[in-house]
């Protein structure tokens, strides 16, 4: 309350800072972004080393194992949070279908509000690669996508998205309680509100005067989820056209989806 | 859809320890 009673009160007097024991526990699971970036490399030095001269993979390959290599990493990084460890296994199976790819497009966009130059798409491995370049060799579909999702980056970055907040927004995507067949529905809701007030706590007390940059946030899942779903479905189409590698978790995720 | 996600499963299942 503010300290004259008879006033009524703003909104920043109303404000507490979010706990940070909360959010502090929330970021604590945080991959280390170089950490990750050394696995993908190894990996892909692994797979080169691997193979024969004449047997290279193409750009859409070397992109897929690092998006395999990726998603193994917010599998773990899913896996090693207080909060996922309350579900059974069953629950976090599911959860984690329903949303591996919009994880996939949500560190992807972070990572371009982070490190991207004008124009460029920024790599997990550190490279940045000139949009254009991609949009000479794409096709309809995957023009759109990095378009879409080159839009979405922008947005994010004028909105100062900020390491709190797209932690708050992966919990967010990932304790889904509309997701069929999850057991312990009301776990995961518990979580998501949690989630969802910290958000909003947070940004109202880093940006008292951007009133509605949580709401503005918020706007931003449904474009994900929609962005994520057009990924999937032309990873599948490549898929059936035995361009994706086989073997990895990928392959396994849109599988399981698609059977 | 379980089943086909032998290896997602390993991922959450598997002992640290390992």
């Amino acid at each position: 309350p503010s300290s004259t009673p008879s006033s009524t009160p703003t909104p920043t007097s109303i404000l507490t800072a979010p706990t940070p024991s909360f959010l502090a526990q929330l970021l604590e699971g945080e991959p280390d972004e170089s950490q990750l970036c050394a696995k993908v490399l190894a990996s892909l030095q692994r797979e080169k080393a691997s193979r024969g001269k004449h047997d290279r993979l193409n750009t859409f390959s070397i992109m897929c194992k690092m998006a395999d290599q990726t998603l193994f990493g917010l599998v773990e990084w899913a896996r090693n949070s207080a909060l996922f460890k309350e579900l059974k296994v069953e629950d976090q199976m599911v959860l984690l279908q329903s949303c591996w790819s919009e994880l996939l497009v949500l560190d992807h966009l972070c990572r371009q509000v982070a490190y991207s130059r004008e124009g460029c798409i920024y790599l997990v491995t550190g490279q940045q690669i000139e949009v254009s370049n991609i949009l000479t060799q794409a096709g309809v579909t995957l023009t759109s996508l990095v378009s879409r999702t080159q839009d979405l980056g922008v947005k994010l970055k004028a909105l100062h998205l900020d390491t709190q907040e797209f932690v708050c927004l992966k919990y967010l995507v990932l304790f889904n309680p509309d997701v069929k067949s999850v057991q312990d529905r009301r776990q995961v809701e518990r979580t998501q509100e949690r989630v969802n007030r910290t958000l909003m706590d947070h940004t109202l007390y880093t940006h008292p005067g951007h009133s509605d940059k949580f709401g503005q946030l918020l706007l931003r899942l449904p474009e994900i989820r929609s962005i994520s779903l057009q990924v999937e479905e032309y990873l599948y189409q490549r898929h059936l056209l035995g361009d994706l590698p086989c073997n990895s978790l990928l392959t396994e995720m849109l599988h399981a989806k698609h059977s | 859809k379980k089943k086909d996600n032998a290896l997602l499963r390993y991922l959450l299942d598997k002992d640290d320890n390992t």
